[in-house]
């Protein structure tokens, strides 16, 4: 068990987070920057680990992080019940050890009226007597699936001893813990029955029971790790995977292209394109180069692949200007 | 800066996570000495800006010009040091994390 806080009383809860003076911040700094979250134990316990490994380097538990979950309190069938979400744990991260935390309120005195006097006793001695401790006390924990009732799957019961009044306690739990989530059910309740008849409805307190997770993150030395869990805003929205064109420019940054068709085909030309050389007789095959450079260039008939190059390049070099037409057309030219 | 040497050397940096709009999670540290390295890895390097063989090498080459286009080396943080972050949690619950390679402690030329 251990006290309460052990470094001088926690300031009172500073409103909103302030700004750091110096880049080692004193206890009280970050105590303060925990503002009302301050006043609870969890954040207590947290912080001295902080300060802990900020004095000495000394690593948490032998990993490298620590997570805290708080419990939210539930009546169920009249009983405190503890919930606990460990959902943001992150797959990456090996559980090492994990503890469990409460604190068994001090004795309440009794009221006057509830003073115990020995029944008919001559000199009834009306002594103060203080409940004792409880007898025992049952911590049980169970897993939440998402479609189970508050009930769950029992994962663990533990008959404590009568603990001192007043102090926290720890309990490892760390096999529960690893048997919840490698059965992926981070949803977990806790139960601490004390077999009192009318324990009292606790009140949701900086007393409340929580529980830290000491683990080893195997992607923290991944390069970018400290963006994974610290980049809270992502510049490019999921599912945009180029960054987004900037607004002025048009959606699509490619030119839509369309040929504006002036009515049905007559023919099966394209239009615009009407400087094209007479239709040759035998439409072949020709190099794109020679269509652009000379359009009235004599198109020969395909020949094999090996004399074919070494036509390319004849004709490249020295091929006539003249075209062949038929003979109605000759006739005609001849006589203009 | 106007009187930091120009050899590649350790840059003084302080990082406020407010500048960065991470402060609202982050309980601690708001502000640490993060530093960067800069300056020139040109022939002859100095030997406090601790070439690796390969920087050597490429930086012979490219004095000598046999190669056109190599770069001179880059100033790269060489020693990094970790630091503890005190954090909440999406479900704003506490969380230490040890993060490695967060601040310079020396910088080299590689």
């Amino acid at each position: 068990g251990h006290r309460g806080p052990s470094w001088p009383s926690l300031p009172s809860a500073a409103d909103g987070l302030q700004r750091d003076k110096d880049p080692q911040q004193s206890p009280g700094d970050a105590a303060a920057a925990l503002g009302q979250g301050a006043q609870d134990m969890v954040a207590v316990h947290m912080l001295r680990l902080y300060e802990k490994y900020n004095r000495r380097g000394a690593r948490p538990g032998g990993g490298n992080t620590v997570r805290s979950f708080r419990a939210r309190l539930e009546m169920v069938d009249q009983k405190p019940v503890y919930f606990f979400n460990l959902t943001s744990m992150q797959d990456s991260e090996m559980i090492l050890t994990a503890t469990f935390h409460f604190y068994s309120e001090p004795p309440r005195w009794p009221r006057a009226r509830e003073v115990f006097c020995k029944p008919r006793a001559k000199n009834a001695s009306c002594r103060l007597l203080t409940p004792g401790p409880p007898a025992h006390l049952h911590l049980i924990f169970r897993s939440l699936s998402q479609n189970t009732a508050t009930q769950g799957l029992l994962r663990g019961a533990m008959a404590l001893a009568p603990p001192p009044r007043g102090l926290w306690q720890a309990k490892d739990i760390s096999s529960i813990i690893k048997a919840s989530r490698r059965d992926g059910e981070l949803l977990l309740s806790a139960q601490l029955d004390s077999g009192e008849k009318d324990p009292g409805i606790p009140r949701p307190s900086p007393h409340m029971p929580y529980i830290l997770v000491y683990a080893n993150d195997l992607a923290i030395s991944e390069p970018n790790s400290v963006a994974v869990t610290l980049q809270r805003y992502d510049p490019f929205p999921a599912g945009d995977l180029e960054p987004r064109a900037a607004p002025n420019n048009s959606a699509d940054p490619r030119v839509r292209r369309a040929a504006q068709v002036s009515g049905p085909l007559q023919d099966n030309e394209l239009p615009g394109l009407d400087e094209r050389p007479a239709p040759a007789l035998h439409a072949q095959h020709y190099h794109k180069h020679e269509f652009w450079s000379s359009p009235f260039r004599a198109l020969k008939p395909r020949t094999g692949r090996k004399d074919r190059k070494k036509k390319d390049q004849d004709t490249f070099t020295t091929s006539s200007q003249v075209l062949n037409f038929d003979e109605k057309t000759m006739q005609k030219a001849r006589r203009r | 800066q106007w009187d930091e040497p120009r050899v590649c050397s350790r840059r003084y940096l302080k990082v406020d996570f407010a500048d960065i709009g991470w402060n609202e999670w982050i309980i601690s540290p708001k502000s640490f000495d993060a530093y960067y390295c800069a300056g020139a890895c040109e022939f002859p390097m100095p030997k406090i800006v601790r070439p690796s063989n390969h920087a050597t090498i490429q930086s012979i080459v490219r004095a000598v010009g046999i190669v056109p286009g190599i770069p001179e080396p880059c100033c790269v943080p060489d020693k990094m040091n970790s630091l503890g972050v005190l954090f909440l949690d999406e479900n704003r619950n506490v969380v230490l994390k040890v993060y490695p390679n967060m601040s310079v402690e020396t910088c080299a030329c590689r």
